[in-house]
């Protein structure tokens, strides 16, 4: 069984004003790719919808792969750690 | 804190300054991404403090041992908690028994609450770190407001998420924050393509377009060259340097000679005990004096001071200590490499540091000398004049390994043994309070003086604010000496040290020129940067088209020009935009980085009330045919009342190099 990470889904500048309709569009480009929107919400960890654009969720590599590939994708960031300097 | 605002010129007791001139920052939102905070601490009091500003959109959010209603104040009008990304990362719930962790904005490390209260605390007086560094804390713009948003966490000595960090990001930006100040830094080893991977880079880009000031550490990974985090151009990028504050601790040995090491050691006087240093026979004597395998026992330390060396830094203090004391040791003396970080051993147990010259005198005395005795007296704290103010041997150094040509770091500020509130969980505390080094704690001093610069020109931009603090920084102590980078050897600091150098508050609140920059202009920089045009419009939100040649990067209106590879001649344009007297004329003074000769077009810029915006440009000449490291310079613009200056850095490259050349 495929590991699933983190991975951040960065989509740009908002293309609604509306935060609620930002984060349908989040879960609607989720479930395209894992299937229905009941697991999107399960994988769903970050909707990014104020200042920009994207989310964050876990997914396989391969599902991470597909993602990219969709409009309106910038990138797929995997998540990383950071430390207090 | 105590001394580190009046190294800087912003004395609270000095009736005219840009503490003063900006109602101390009144009225600016400050949001810091850390560990959370300690709402408790007195630094936080909004005693005195007027309504939260009318921008202020966001919340404060109830937790474990943080409630909302009167946790939250008219100092601190938000607090927040993201761990999330954290969490599904690691795959398994925090550890949050025994007071380790808080799933609420209260800060169980510390790092927050001091780095909250160096950037926006308020006046607290009488407070030392064990009789240490006595003063006032307080923060750069103690009038400021506090947004906290903990995205750190108290896993492995304070982690943060990446994804956490973004989303922290999104809300700061709807919350309506000004300067939001992050002291956080990437996990060693560092991706080559951080600046896509570290989020921070990404968040700020919006962040900024929406005019919020971002300020960033550059991480603590010094003094090695290309070690700067945080390198995006939109970011202002903190340096750590020292202060004219130090702890020197006598160390007096039997034949009456005393020699300055430096601790923080205030427990009583160790009287003349013997003064040993662990050596064994064979092939390598020293081998039983290196600090981090110190081999004693009990017969052969009981009652005595010990003398180690080390390459290392505080790790290996602290575990001699430890050794030396659980074997009845009455004292340590470590020599090493000099850097002014300084941390108590436990318990009070006096540990002292020297550099290699001295611990190398002491060797010779020991060596020499039948019954070696030392004397160890307490730490005192000594400011001003004699003490000079260095770039911190820890912080990280450019250059900029992503994109060579944007300076990085920008700017340095007080970094070492900087005492401020913290939580009562942290180690180090005395009385709720700490002494902290890193860059962690050189970013909020320049997100405090961020702060106040908003609050005295609310229009300007993150740009000009970067270009203002950039531009006036001080490349000498107030004594007049240069500032010096610590390192093996010590050496003059240079732009890859500390930026345009230390900074210099009341010249940064009037600069006269400002190297100003919208979202437009950092579009060269990613075009550059390999972003095509689809992602660039989505980025930004608008159509983009990159020119066909490729923009160059050397355009980008930075406040500092950086010629990674400059084969015969180049030639790079900026604007300036004159936010000082309308009728001004401005002067140039060009310093030329060594081999190169350095010419400026127009060499005279003259405003007046329908001209605030002029364009020059440089070209930059190679005298000679030959592959060189970085030479340093400088071009500045001055009216005779400002000076404007932007640090030259120039690195020719006749054939490409096969080695790098830093």
């Amino acid at each position: 069984e495929a590991t699933s990470n983190v991975h951040i889904v960065y989509l740009g500048e908002r293309q609604h004003d509306d935060p609620m309709l930002t984060t349908n569009s989040h879960h609607d480009m989720l479930a395209s790719v894992v299937g229905s929107k009941e697991i999107a919400s399960e994988l769903m960890v970050y909707s990014y919808k104020h200042g920009f654009s994207g989310f964050a969720a876990k997914f396989t590599e391969s599902q991470a792969q597909k993602v990219a590939e969709l409009p309106g994708v910038v990138r797929v960031i995997p998540n990383s750690l950071h430390r207090i300097q | 804190t105590t001394r580190s605002w009046d190294f800087l010129g912003l004395s609270a007791h000095s009736p005219v300054n840009t503490l003063h001139n900006s109602s101390m920052g009144d009225g600016v939102i400050i949001g810091v991404l850390d560990t959370g905070i300690w709402p408790e601490a007195k630094s936080f009091s909004d005693k005195g403090l007027g309504p939260i500003p009318s921008h202020w959109k966001g919340v404060c959010e109830s937790g474990k041992r943080f409630k909302a209603k009167s946790h939250c104040n008219r100092k601190i009008i938000g607090a927040r908690w993201f761990v999330e990304g954290l969490v599904a990362e690691y795959g398994q719930p925090l550890n949050i028994s025994g007071n380790r962790e808080f799933f609420s904005p209260r800060d169980a490390n510390g790092h927050g609450t001091h780095t909250a209260s160096t950037a926006a605390g308020t006046f607290v007086h009488n407070v030392s770190y064990r009789g240490l560094g006595h003063g006032t804390i307080r923060g750069g713009a103690p009038r400021a407001r506090l947004a906290i948003y903990k995205v750190c966490w108290n896993v492995l000595g304070g982690q943060c998420s990446s994804a956490d960090i973004l989303k922290a990001f999104d809300e700061a930006i709807h919350d309506g924050v000004d300067v939001l100040s992050l002291s956080i830094g990437s996990s060693i080893p560092l991706f080559s393509d951080i600046d896509e991977r570290n989020g921070i880079a990404t968040g700020s880009f919006h962040a900024v377009a929406k005019g919020i000031t971002v300020v960033c550490g550059a991480a603590n990974d010094g003094p090695f060259a290309q070690t700067v985090q945080n390198s995006a151009p939109w970011i202002l990028t903190v340096a750590a340097s020292s202060m004219d504050r130090a702890f020197p601790t006598p160390i007096t040995l039997g034949n009456n000679k005393t020699f300055l090491g430096q601790a923080i050691y205030t427990g009583k006087e160790i009287g003349f005990s013997s003064l040993i240093y662990p050596e064994t026979k064979g092939l390598n004597p020293n081998s039983a004096g290196v600090c981090q395998s110190l081999s004693v026992d009990n017969s052969m330390v009981a009652g005595k001071v010990v003398l180690c060396f080390t390459t290392m830094n505080l790790g290996a203090v602290r575990s001699a200590a430890e050794v030396v004391k659980e074997a009845g040791g009455v004292g340590l003396i470590v020599a090493k490499n000099p850097s002014e970080a300084l941390y108590p051993c436990t318990d009070g147990f006096p540990c002292v540091e020297v550099d290699y010259e001295i611990g190398t005198r002491i060797l010779f005395y020991i060596r020499s000398t039948r019954s070696p005795v030392v004397k160890l007296s307490p730490s005192k704290t000594i400011v001003g004049e004699p003490v000079l103010a260095k770039v911190a041997h820890f912080s990280s150094r450019g250059p900029n390994s992503i994109a060579p040509a944007i300076l990085k770091p920008d700017i340095a500020a007080p970094g070492v043994n900087i005492l401020a509130a913290t939580s009562p969980l942290d180690r180090f505390q005395d009385g709720g309070y700490a002494m902290h080094s890193g860059t962690s704690m050189a970013t909020p001093h320049v997100s405090g003086i961020a702060a106040l610069l908003k609050a005295m020109h609310p229009d300007w931009s993150p740009a000009a604010i970067k270009s203002a603090i950039v531009t006036t920084a001080w490349r000498n102590n107030p004594s007049g000496f240069p500032v010096f980078a610590e390192g093996s050897p010590q050496k003059l600091a240079d732009p890859f040290d500390y930026g345009g150098g230390i900074t210099n508050p009341n010249d940064a609140a009037q600069p006269g020129l400002v190297y100003d920059m919208a979202t437009d202009d950092y579009v060269n920089y990613l075009c550059a940067m390999d972003y095509n045009n689809t992602a660039i419009s989505r980025l930004t939100g608008n159509p983009t088209v990159c020119p066909t040649e490729g923009p160059s990067i050397l355009n980008i209106n930075l406040p500092s020009i950086t010629i990674p590879n400059l084969r015969n001649s180049t030639t790079l344009t900026r604007t300036v935009t004159n936010v000082g007297a309308s009728n001004s004329i401005y002067r140039a003074v060009i310093e030329p980085p060594f081999g190169t000769s350095v010419s400026v077009e127009p060499n005279v810029l003259v405003f007046d009330r329908k001209t605030k915006k002029l364009t020059f440009s440089v070209t930059v000449n190679a005298a000679h045919q030959v592959n060189t490291g970085y030479f340093f310079g400088s071009i500045t613009w001055t009216d005779g009342v400002h000076t404007v200056r932007t640090p030259l850095s120039v690195r020719t490259e006749i054939s490409q190099p096969y080695i790098d050349e830093n």
